[in-house]
């Protein structure tokens, strides 16, 4: 554990917990993405499997249960107790466009061919990529709640640190570990040109809206 | 990454 690692872990818990209290205190799902929300609790599921075999420590298994339960949570308000609310219009990417092609990756390149592997391998695949839904939305509405963009700004940063925690761990540990590199590596590629409005716009107290 | 004791990071 080094500090990039654990600042990392804490804005991936900081988005999560953003967007499950705005969505919660506001009653509404309006501009989330449930696509993008079915992937993450698809990717957790798939990843923290090993909870059943393996323990590796207190605050391992703490923070797995919680994420998958703030993600199914998530779920449960967009698509049942909130579904009144939620913007089905908008959110039309088409997931089997990720699903399919990550999954026969997850297949061909993987560290171990064994079923939890598999599944580990997948997830972290899919991860890099379950966010693009959610910038779907928002390139076709051309906005999102401030709220929102601190939301994707912390799920986005958090897979940075990640990469400076294996460059860390690479120099200090000789651990490095290819296929979650290559995939943090598109996953923090992804958040840039958001990167780029969260700073230039939302920082400077303006809602982030996009040219029509 | 392919160690037995499972993967350390989330």
């Amino acid at each position: 554990m080094n500090i990039f690692r654990l600042t990392g872990d804490l804005s991936h818990l900081a988005a999560i917990i953003i967007l499950l209290l705005k969505i919660w205190k506001s009653r509404s799902c309006a501009g989330i993405s449930g696509k993008s929300q079915v992937l993450f609790a698809l990717v957790f599921t798939t990843r923290y499997l090993d909870l059943l075999t393996s323990f590796i420590s207190l605050y391992n298994t703490t923070m797995k249960v919680i994420y998958i339960g703030c993600s199914y949570a998530t779920v449960y308000l967009i698509y049942m107790k909130l579904k009144a609310t939620y913007d089905g219009n908008h959110d039309t990417f088409r997931v089997e466009f990720l699903i399919v092609p990550v999954g026969g990756l997850a297949f061909l390149v993987n560290h171990d061919f064994s079923p939890l592997e598999i599944l580990w391998t997948f997830s972290i695949y899919l991860e890099s990529v379950a966010i693009l839904p959610q910038l779907f939305m928002i390139s076709k509405t051309g906005e999102a709640e401030t709220i929102t963009t601190h939301y994707l700004f912390f799920l986005g940063l958090y897979r940075a640190l990640y990469l400076i925690n294996w460059i860390w761990r690479f120099y200090f540990e000789g651990f490095f570990d290819m296929i979650a590199i290559v995939a943090g590596v598109v996953q923090t590629i992804l958040y840039c040109d958001f990167f780029y409005l969260y700073v230039t716009k939302v920082l400077k107290g303006k809602k982030l809206s996009l040219p029509a | 990454g392919s160690d037995d004791d499972g993967h350390d990071e989330l």
